[in-house]
């Protein structure tokens, strides 16, 4: 978009649509374009190509020039709750980020928080199989705090390094299954006091403007630290993120870029920025 | 509201007598902000604005007393319009059985949408047969079972090391022996732009020739709507579209970005997890809600 084109308002305006396009929002657009409009008058910006760079450092500045690294201790019990509405891939992040872990040397366990959707217990435990972790878990239809609960005293008698739990799909706006959330998190800092290092919401890529209102939620819930963003290999640029992060400052922690175990990578502001303008 | 807005923008306006085009393109502006919000996509947005201010222009807005009203009236039937001016149903073979194929990306709530139409068939009266054809994603074929056992309704399987072709040929004659008039066959979440994968649907196709095709969406779905649905329309003519987890607070433009881009209609809208959460599709409610 940037390519031998002059500067004027037709070139904003396409960059406008690029980034709406990509998902970052109408009103996020707008703004990030108007800081564009200023720095072209206050640096006497001339060329087009120039310009790429002016708004690729905007939007760094908004996500960090740092990847996000997890928030782990070794040597003690480590808590990872993942998080999020239905359908995003939260167990199948579980897997992938068991997988990542356990190759870095770590001990891991698995807490099949999902008591309620069908076989949502089983497609953990295959997880488990595959990446050689142990699943704990409940019959279908148990207490989700009675399986956290339960993971957390094997996780310490197994001397685990890191727990992570998985829990059911559910809509921010369903207020019981957000409390449901709460209490999942008060048996975790009750139990394992100070254990909990990550919350992570798991977005996906494809969703548009209600991501916003997930993270917002979900955040007041249950005290996200980072985003997961699933299912970047597809044509979604994931641009709600943006906005995420400069209203919430929360960080993009790690992307999912397929359905096996080895398609989890550290989530690059540069990487994720080249890619909304290609 | 959209609503509130525009009457904002046409209460400025009042003292300077009859409003220009010049205003009216400022009105319009605030609905394309409003669909943007909404996650309608970009292009379907431009059309849209500009099929709306050639209709108001024709409406003679500019002379009226309440163009605020007015042009909320105009993009209301504009939109409600676009997304399908009647409810539409199921189609039923002449020759049974009836076959259902459900399709879209990973997550979007097929399974849980194939048990939801079963149950539905079944109350009135039919006898479905539910098949697993997702051989890929960890106990996709054990979640149908489950859904299967919950609503008694038969689940035909053959395990996942069969391709999903030969298990959906296989199935149509599971059905016709045993008297199932309905198959839903349950596919595996996929990528538009998975080449491989996308030919195992048209081979799906080919080989058991289903009535219905539908395009199982998320209503929170974004830009990306368009791309998907394109692809999924370019390669198998869908038949129509079932539109989930409406029950959020997402505006759902991607509704309106998928009709306007295959004209296919959108057939049941998923209102929850439960099984008995499906509805027939309004196309008045869902313009108002896209609006917000
Ligand atoms: N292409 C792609 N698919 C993904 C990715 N992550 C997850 N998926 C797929 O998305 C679908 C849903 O994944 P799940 O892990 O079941 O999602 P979930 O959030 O646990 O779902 P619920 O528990 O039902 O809320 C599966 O088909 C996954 O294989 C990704 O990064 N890329
Ligand atoms: N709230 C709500 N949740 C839904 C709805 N439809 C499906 N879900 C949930 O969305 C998640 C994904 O549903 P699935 O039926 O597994 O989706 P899928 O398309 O079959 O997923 P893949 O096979 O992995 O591609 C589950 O947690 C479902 O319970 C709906 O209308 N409302
Ligand atoms: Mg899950
Ligand atoms: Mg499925």
């Amino acid at each position: 978009v940037f390519s031998g084109k002059k500067i004027d308002e037709e070139l904003f305006e396409e960059l406008e649509e690029v980034l709406i396009q990509g998902d970052v929002g109408v009103n996020t657009a707008i703004d990030l374009v108007e800081i564009l409009r200023e720095r072209v008058k206050s640096e006497k910006i001339k060329e087009a190509e120039q310009l790429r760079q002016v708004i690729v450092e905007e939007i760094i500045n908004i996500m960090g020039e740092e990847t996000s690294a997890l928030n782990l201790t070794p040597g003690e019990l480590n808590i990872i709750l993942i998080v999020g509405v239905n359908g995003v891939g939260k167990t199948t992040s579980i897997g992938k980020l068991a997988y990542k872990l356990k190759s870095e040397g770590k001990r891991v366990m698995l807490g099949a928080g999902d008591t309620f959707r069908a076989a949502a217990i089983d497609q953990l435990k295959v997880w488990g199989q595959r990446v050689g972790v142990d699943v704990i878990s409940h019959k279908e239809g148990a207490d989700p705090a009675a399986v956290v609960y339960d993971a957390i005293q094997a996780a310490n008698a197994r001397k685990i390094d890191v727990l992570i739990i998985d829990t059911a799909g559910r809509l921010h706006t369903k207020v019981n299954l957000m409390e449901e959330l709460k209490k999942i998190r008060r048996i975790i800092d009750k139990e394992a006091s100070g254990a909990l290092k990550e919350v992570l919401l798991v977005l996906d890529a494809t969703t548009g403007q209600n991501a916003l209102a997930q993270a917002n939620t979900f955040g007041q819930a249950a005290g996200v630290t980072g985003v997961i963003l699933t299912k970047l290999d597809g044509t979604a640029k994931g641009g709600v993120v943006i906005g995420i992060k400069a209203e919430q400052n929360l960080p993009v922690k790690l992307v999912g870029v397929g359905e096996k175990m080895e398609d989890l990578q550290v989530f690059r502001p540069q990487d994720f920025v080249a890619a909304l303008f290609t | 509201s959209l609503g509130e807005k525009l009457q904002g923008v046409f209460k400025k306006l009042k003292g300077q007598g009859k409003i220009s085009e010049k205003d009216l393109k400022t009105a319009l502006r605030e609905v394309r902000v409003a669909l943007l919000e909404a996650d309608v996509n970009y292009k379907v947005v431009k059309d849209f604005i500009n099929n709306v201010n050639e209709r108001a222009l024709g409406q003679e807005v500019l002379e009226s007393l309440t163009p605020g009203q007015q042009v909320i009236k105009i993009v209301n039937d504009e939109l409600t319009k676009l997304m399908g001016g009647f409810q539409s149903k199921l189609e039923i073979s002449s020759k049974p059985p009836t076959i259902i194929m459900m399709v879209g990306l990973q997550g979007s709530g097929k399974t849980t949408s194939a048990g939801k139409l079963g149950r539905l068939l079944k109350k009135q009266g039919r006898r479905p047969l539910l098949v697993a054809c997702d051989i890929y994603r960890p106990a996709a074929i054990k979640q149908l079972q489950v859904l299967g056992e919950q609503l008694d309704i038969p689940v035909f399987s053959m395990g996942n090391k069969t391709s999903p072709v030969d298990i959906a040929r296989a199935a149509i004659n599971h059905a016709a022996y045993h008297g199932n008039d309905i198959v839903i066959l349950d596919t595996a979440g996929r990528l538009h732009i998975d080449e491989a994968l996308m030919e195992e649907l048209s081979l799906i196709k080919k080989q058991v020739n289903p009535i219905e095709i539908l395009l199982v969406v998320d209503a929170m779905t974004g830009q990306d709507a368009v791309n998907v649905a394109e692809k999924f329309n370019e390669l198998l003519d869908l038949t129509g579209v079932v539109l989930t987890k409406l029950d959020g607070d997402t505006r759902g433009g991607a509704a309106l970005s998928v009709k306007a881009v295959t004209g296919k209609p959108v057939k049941f809208v998923g209102m929850g997890e439960k099984l008995d959460a499906l509805e027939p599709f309004h196309p008045d409610r869902m313009a108002s809600r896209i609006l917000g």
